[in-house]
């Protein structure tokens, strides 16, 4: 099963 | 001061359109470069990022950069109030809590202008890091938004995968399952119906088909829309907007954990 992964996971705050 | 100007005052309301549902509230920040705005939806899986460059207004003013909290659905309520043919003017005056939309007709017979309260925003600016992607995908924005309507019908998630065959869109739910398969297209005359797919790696990856419908209320922004994928990166599914940007959306990939 797959989960959802949030965008903070990939793109940091800049 | 900032101040800009559109003749095409419909392509805003397009661009509100195609973002209100997915974002409640986001700053739009006003540069020499541009309009433009980043926001997550409230689930923090999907970023939208808009770009106007300035040189795509009739009149663009920016004296200094300002950031503008906005409530996206009552912008949306605003630009509904302008005529598809209206030219919109929207400004802001240094210091003020306010931004002030003017809709002029086609004609100058109707002016209005609306109000709209700003508000400050805690949002969190996320770098987005330049990436090489494993394919990319380029097709008619209206055939995408066909595919994910038709998609949700049966699931909830869809499976994207580019191969040499072309590039896949598959679900499965309860009643069974789908696939729709989209192979390059290049050799149509009109290039807004072309299929085009540059790939170096294949690539599969599985997002949630809720996020992909909304995207797709972009689609009256573009004839084409391109998908890039990278395995285990947020796809980016971009609506250019004619000689003046872009919009953006990002969403993250479901990963097995």
């Amino acid at each position: 099963l797959k989960s959802q992964t949030r965008i903070a996971r990939f793109f940091r705050a800049s | 001061m900032f101040e800009l100007r559109l003749e095409q005052g419909s392509l805003l309301k397009k661009v509100m359109e195609a973002i209100k549902d997915l974002v409640n509230d986001a700053n739009f920040d006003c540069s020499a470069t541009g309009f433009s705005m980043q926001a997550m939806d409230s689930s923090h899986v999907a970023l939208v990022a808009l770009l106007l460059r300035s040189e795509g207004f009739e009149h663009y003013r920016c004296d200094r950069n300002i950031s503008m909290g906005i409530n996206l659905a009552n912008m949306a309520k605003i630009l509904k109030c302008a005529g598809n043919d209206d030219i919109v003017t929207v400004k802001a005056d240094d210091g003020t809590d306010s931004v002030t939309f003017m809709f002029e007709s086609p004609t100058q017979d109707k002016i209005s202008d609306f109000e709209l309260k700003l508000m400050d925003i805690d949002s969190e600016h996320l770098g987005i890091p330049e990436a090489e992607y494993d394919a990319i995908v380029r097709m008619p924005s209206a055939e995408f938004a066909r595919i994910c309507k038709d998609l949700s019908s049966i699931g909830d998630t869809v499976v994207i995968s580019v191969t040499k065959e072309g590039v896949k869109f598959s679900t499965r739910g309860d009643i069974g399952t789908a696939n729709i398969v989209c192979r390059q297209n290049t050799s149509v005359d009109k290039p807004e119906e072309a299929t085009i797919i540059e790939m170096k790696e294949m690539v599969s990856l599985t997002f949630a088909l809720r996020y992909m419908n909304s995207f797709a209320k972009a689609t009256p922004l573009a004839s084409q829309v391109t998908i890039s994928l990278s395995s285990d990166l947020p796809v980016v599914v971009e609506y250019k907007i004619a000689e003046m940007g872009y919009i953006r959306f990002y969403l993250a990939p479901k990963i097995e954990e």
